[in-house]
């Protein structure tokens, strides 16, 4: 059986909602340590993969291992019937064809309860673990969010080079062009104001404006946004969840 | 001109 408790149920509204737009469905993979997630979009061009750690839960037991395959259009639609600050219990049965959802009031004394069919989902798992890194950039991650959306005005692709000092996010297209340039900052008083990088090799990468349009849906989810650049490979995108993570691959755009 | 590359260049299947 498994039982997993949401403080707030905010947090789940806000990681289904970064990830709807991406895959319509996918496996939840339930263990004791918690649940994760792996799911490419129809393109096969972005995969998330998602890590609730079981700390990220006021409570957590799950007995067995157990496959979750969740739609997550409807799944979005009843946990949007909860209120933000409510408990969200999601619970099944180990050979369970239903999840249970339930949200708790914490001034109210309500109990509301509803039942998500799950899907049968066959999708293949692609390997991922161990990626080099030869850049990474830390940065606001509504400032990101901002650099995404402007550039996507200009053009569909949105060119990230990386030297020592700097990161520059550059969009090319028939209207103009446009560019930010971002450097290394410590703000004390603000350490999520920070933004840092680290580089091994110099980066040239563009990548999809569309693609990076679903990425930024996260924002929400954390203050930071951290992107993992290697040439030639797939950049990452995560954003840290209070115990796991939200983490986006998403390939390249190869120039002609 | 530039084309999309599809993840399955960089990942195998598990």
């Amino acid at each position: 059986m498994l039982e997993g408790k949401f403080e707030e149920a905010s947090l789940l509204k806000k990681i289904v909602e970064a990830m709807k737009d991406c895959v319509s469905s996918c496996n939840f993979n339930c263990t004791e340590n918690g649940i994760s997630v792996q799911a490419v979009d129809n393109s096969r061009v972005l995969l998330i993969s998602l890590l609730i750690e079981k700390d990220t839960f006021e409570e957590y037991r799950c007995d067995r291992n157990i496959t979750l395959g969740i739609g997550l259009g409807s799944f979005s639609k009843i946990i949007g019937n909860g209120a933000n600050s409510d408990y969200l219990t999601i619970q099944a049965e180990d050979d369970a064809d239903t999840l249970g959802i339930i949200f708790e009031d914490k001034v109210k004394d309500k109990i509301s309860e509803y039942n998500l069919k799950l899907l049968d989902i066959d999708a293949d798992l692609l390997e991922v673990d161990a990626m080099e890194t030869d850049a990474t950039i830390t940065l606001p991650s509504a400032d990101f969010a901002k650099i995404c959306k402007d550039m996507k005005t200009l053009s569909e692709s949105l060119q990230i080079t990386v030297t020592k000092d700097s990161a520059k996010f550059q969009s090319a297209g028939e209207i103009g062009s446009g560019s930010v340039v971002i450097k290394p900052k410590t703000d004390i008083d603000h350490p999520e104001e920070s933004i840092t990088i680290s580089l091994d090799k110099p980066i040239d990468l563009s990548f999809g404006s569309k693609y990076l349009s679903d990425i930024i849906k996260a924002t929400s989810l954390s203050q930071k946004v951290t992107i993992k650049l290697t040439e030639d490979s797939p950049g990452v995108f995560e954003y840290k969840l209070p115990s796991g993570y939200l983490r986006f691959y998403l390939a390249p755009k190869f120039d002609e | 001109m530039s084309g999309q590359q599809s993840l399955n260049r960089f990942f195998s299947v598990k």
